[in-house]
């Protein structure tokens, strides 16, 4: 078949073309930046991994799934990016806690979720990827058979961990959400948009995020006196993941606001100035002028 | 000698056939599918998406009148001309790659973390000769 030709061709069977470090210092010796994107990124991670003694990597289940499923709507069956869509970014990335979360021991003999600490690393944030939105995931386990959709009542109080640092006096260092929650049987995702905390922090190229969450589920609407609703808790995957919707400017980066309809503007990374710009699928709002 | 100076009567040829050398070259250029999993270069356990890649590539003559047909440049034509008549170390045109599409590529970072990135030119869709 074509393929087994054009393996014999280009790749040949002797070992030494097998391991990937070979082919590619042979192609650019010194010079990665002659290596087309995809090449440089699996070249870092090829060298990464023989340092580390190739330790296989083990994503968080429930965030694959996640990020699978974003795959299939941004791409054709092909990888080919999808030409109808109304999203701005051409990176997205989902990162787990660093560590396992601190929990407050209280909260949990209560059966709540309660609040964590939770740190985020975000080493592989390049400098040419400037930040669109950022969104905590929150995923809730198959304890509770959704037969129907439910709606439900939530509060989030988001914290970040670092209240001194500079970027604190010009944008809030803890937000407060009251949610009503709609979940589905296939829909058991819950994404809470917090640019507005982490935008100034990621736009000085932090290394890494320290926040305290605190997701609660309450039995009814009336916030102030209603009881957390235990079961919805229990079932809430306690630790978030940080999705990061960004915009990669360098050239190999696909940019498709070429293909933009008319009026629509090129993103413009976070600066404070666009609150609440969103450009997650389904929640069109227009960038202000 | 003599044989070489009488001037060729194109009469003395079936005239479609010495035309058929301009138009439609046998091994002519164009786009080839190259099929490759990730897997067979061992990258399948970094690259979640796609699990098969085409990236294509162009192969085939170049005819002497490149012109329209290839969206070739003026200059793909001199370089003929000098291959013909001045220097033939000159190489002809060569059949490449004119145009790309880009490819939305799901990896696991070393630090676990999940990437969804869009590259660009990864995929070739017309081919050219220059």
């Amino acid at each position: 078949s074509p393929m087994s030709r054009g393996e014999n061709r280009t790749l040949g069977r002797s070992p030494e073309v097998e391991s990937l470090s070979f082919l590619l210092s042979s192609v650019v010796g010194n010079r990665p930046d002659l290596l087309p994107p995809l090449l440089q990124v699996l070249s870092d991670r090829h060298h990464q991994n023989r340092q580390r003694g190739m330790r296989s990597l083990q994503p968080d289940s429930t965030a694959l799934g996640f990020m699978k499923r974003l795959y299939r709507m941004y791409a054709s069956k092909e990888g080919i990016p999808k030409s109808n869509r109304s999203h701005l970014y051409n990176t997205v990335r989902l990162f787990t806690p660093d560590a396992e979360p601190k929990w407050d021991t209280e909260d949990q003999r209560m059966g709540l979720p309660g609040s964590a600490d939770l740190t985020f690393n975000l080493d592989r944030v390049t400098v040419e990827e400037h930040l669109l939105k950022s969104v905590l995931l929150y995923s809730f386990n198959n304890s509770i058979p959704f037969s129907s959709a439910i709606v439900c009542p939530c509060q989030l109080v988001v914290k970040e961990l670092e209240s001194s640092s500079p970027e604190c006096s010009r944008a809030p260092c803890s937000l407060n959400f009251n949610l009503d929650l709609k979940l589905r049987k296939k829909r058991r995702w819950v994404e809470i948009d917090v640019t507005a905390l982490l935008g100034p922090l990621i736009a000085t190229n932090k290394r890494s995020v320290k926040m305290a969450v605190n997701f609660t589920c309450l039995q009814d609407r009336d916030r102030h006196s209603s009881v957390p609703n235990e079961p919805l808790n229990k079932a809430l995957l306690r630790s978030p993941s940080l999705l990061l919707y960004l915009n990669d400017t360098s050239n190999q980066a696909y940019h498709n606001w070429y293909s933009l309809r008319s009026g629509e503007e090129p993103p413009i990374p976070w600066s404070g100035q666009r609150r609440g710009f969103s450009t997650f699928p389904g929640e069109r709002v227009a960038p202000r002028r | 000698g003599r044989e070489a100076q009488r001037p060729k009567n194109p009469a003395s040829y079936n005239l479609s056939e010495y035309l058929k050398q301009f138009l439609f070259p046998e091994n002519e250029c164009e786009l080839h599918d190259f099929r490759l999993s990730f897997s067979q270069l061992h990258w399948d356990n970094w690259i979640i998406a796609p699990q098969r890649y085409n990236p294509r590539y162009c192969q085939g003559d170049c005819p002497r009148a490149v012109g329209h047909r290839y969206g070739s440049p003026v200059h793909a034509m001199v370089q003929n001309i000098i291959y013909e008549k001045l220097d033939s170390s000159i190489p002809r045109p060569s059949c490449v790659p004119a145009q790309y599409s880009p490819l939305s590529v799901l990896t696991i970072e070393p630090d676990d973390s999940i990437a969804y990135k869009e590259y660009e030119d990864m995929i070739a869709t017309k081919c050219t000769c220059r």
